[in-house]
């Protein structure tokens, strides 16, 4: 699925502000389509939406909807 | 759930460091106090607001700058609201979005704020999405009471609350100055369907519509939340006859069967209502025109043209309607002079707009819903017939009365001598 440039970097913004992917403390910013998917999924699970690890069109209505400044620290790595 | 921390103690102060603007103060500040006391009903934990001091919580509004939080907001939508993880305590709350309580327009105040009390107590997001503490905004519920996994959350911070201690722990809430009243059913209008009861064109440009007992503002890009009438002008009645805001003297006047009432922004001038004396009793509409600085009351097909500041003498009134408006209707369910300079007259779902000369403008009347209320066209079958939305019993509707700066009455005759 092709995503619009912009697109994408709202998408990698808010899972990157929410807590859904952690920037790496050295090297690239570039994250592995693995690392997006899983981010993906593990929102998707948070979210009660279909889990795909894909960006569709729920996933993206509910990124869209209001909600609190705080992280959501729900993937596994937040949790160790 | 998930914790983010606790605090070490269980009586914890806070603060109220400034309100939104779209709400007035004491709705407000009923909404804030209200959102402590979910927490404090399910856990031993007590709160007292103070005015001075550093408090252990301190609640503030700012928008995309502020000096004081390196963590700024995004404008209207999105994130909402902020909280520090205890032992930190502050919370904020985004200045741009339209706080509003009771209605489900905007963001409500009360819920967010009981969701970032939430973190500023301990908790992290739950991943129930109908959790008070889900990270989206599930939108107003007029029903809303803590889920379970918020309440497994916070009793795992500090345990659950002791039966014994309730009513002490009540006492120490310092809630009474809003009190929470629970009301008789009561129909909110749908300001889509809804015929109105009074129009009027208040201080500061605002411009308000009534309809039983519920008022709401009216802007260029949209509507203001429904509010109770007496929740914003204490002491006045809902299902008004007309309502009328006058430059020249800053008064507002109500009008209701035999009596009128008399506001300067939401307070009540002393000694009112007072009886109706020397116009009909049970008016149609009201509006003040500019142009002769005068107000002008409406019943059936006549007119009463009152001065203010001037005895008037009211025996030569009413007068025909159609002899100063030129093709307004008789009976107007409400009327005002608008910023544009123009008189409006309303009744039914229509509006009739008049030049300067008070001549009805060609292509009127038009639409109220789609004009002046931002409705779409209906679809068939979407909306009740009574357009009206009927609450519970059980709601608790937040009895409120802003403050307002009043002035000094000078003693001048009024529509009541």
């Amino acid at each position: 699925r092709v995503l619009r440039r912009e697109e994408k970097e709202a998408v990698m913004d808010y899972l990157l502000q929410y807590g859904y992917l952690q920037k790496p403390l050295e090297g690239a910013d570039n994250f592995r389509l693995e690392d997006i998917t899983e981010a993906l999924r593990a929102f998707q699970e948070a979210s009660e939406l279909p889990i795909s690890g894909w960006m569709d069109d729920a996933t993206k209505a509910r990124m869209r909807q209001p909600r609190c400044g705080l992280e959501d620290p729900f993937n596994q790595k937040t949790l160790k | 759930y998930l914790l983010l921390g606790r605090w070490r103690k269980k009586h914890l102060t806070f603060q109220i460091l400034n309100l939104p603007s779209t709400l007035p103060p004491y709705t407000a500040r009923a909404a804030l106090l209200q959102a402590f006391k979910y927490w404090s009903s399910v856990a031993p934990l007590t709160f007292q607001e103070v005015q001075d001091g550093r408090a252990d919580i301190r609640l503030s509004f700012h928008g995309r700058q502020s000096p004081y939080c390196s963590n700024t907001f995004d404008g209207p939508g999105r994130v909402l609201a902020h909280a520090d993880i205890p032992e930190l305590g502050s919370i904020h709350f985004d200045e741009d979005e339209l706080w509003t309580e009771g209605t489900y327009w905007g963001v409500n105040l009360r819920i967010i704020a009981a969701h970032e009390v939430g973190h500023a107590l301990g908790l992290g997001h739950s991943r129930y999405t109908q959790a008070l503490m889900a990270p989206v905004y599930a939108g107003y519920r007029p029903y809303f009471k803590l889920h379970p996994d918020d309440v497994a959350g916070i009793q795992s911070l500090y345990g659950k609350k002791s039966p014994d201690t309730t009513e002490e722990e009540e006492e120490e809430m310092q809630v009474p100055t809003v009190p929470l009243v629970t009301i008789e059913p009561s129909p909110m209008p749908n300001p889509c369907s809804s015929e109105l009861d009074a129009m009027m064109l208040g201080p500061r440009g605002k411009t308000y519509a009534f309809k039983g007992d519920y008022v709401w503002t009216v802007t260029d890009s949209g509507l203001g939340p429904l509010f109770r009438v007496s929740a914003l002008w204490e002491g006045l009645p809902g299902n008004l006859d007309a309502a009328v805001y006058s430059p020249r003297t800053q008064w507002i006047h109500f009008f209701k069967g035999d009596k009128v009432w008399r506001y300067i922004n939401f307070k009540m001038s002393p000694g009112f209502p007072k009886k109706l004396n020397k116009v009909e009793p049970n008016l149609d509409a009201a509006l003040y025109w500019p142009v002769n600085q005068k107000v002008f009351l409406f019943k059936d097909s006549g007119y009463w043209q009152w001065d203010e500041l001037a005895r008037t003498d009211l025996s030569r009134y009413p007068k025909p309607i159609k002899e100063l408006f030129t093709g307004a209707p008789d009976q107007p369910s409400a009327a005002m002079s608008w910023r544009d300079g123009r008189v409006y007259f309303f009744k039914g779902k229509e509006y009739w707009r008049l030049t300067r000369q008070l001549l009805v403008e060609k292509g009127y009347p038009r639409n109220i819903a789609h004009n002046w209320m931002h409705c779409r066209p209906q679809i068939p079958g979407t909306t009740s017939s009574t357009g009206n939305i009927t609450l519970s019993t059980t709601d608790t509707i937040l009895d409120t009365t802003p403050s307002a700066t009043d002035s000094t009455l000078g003693t001048t005759p009024s529509v009541t001598d």
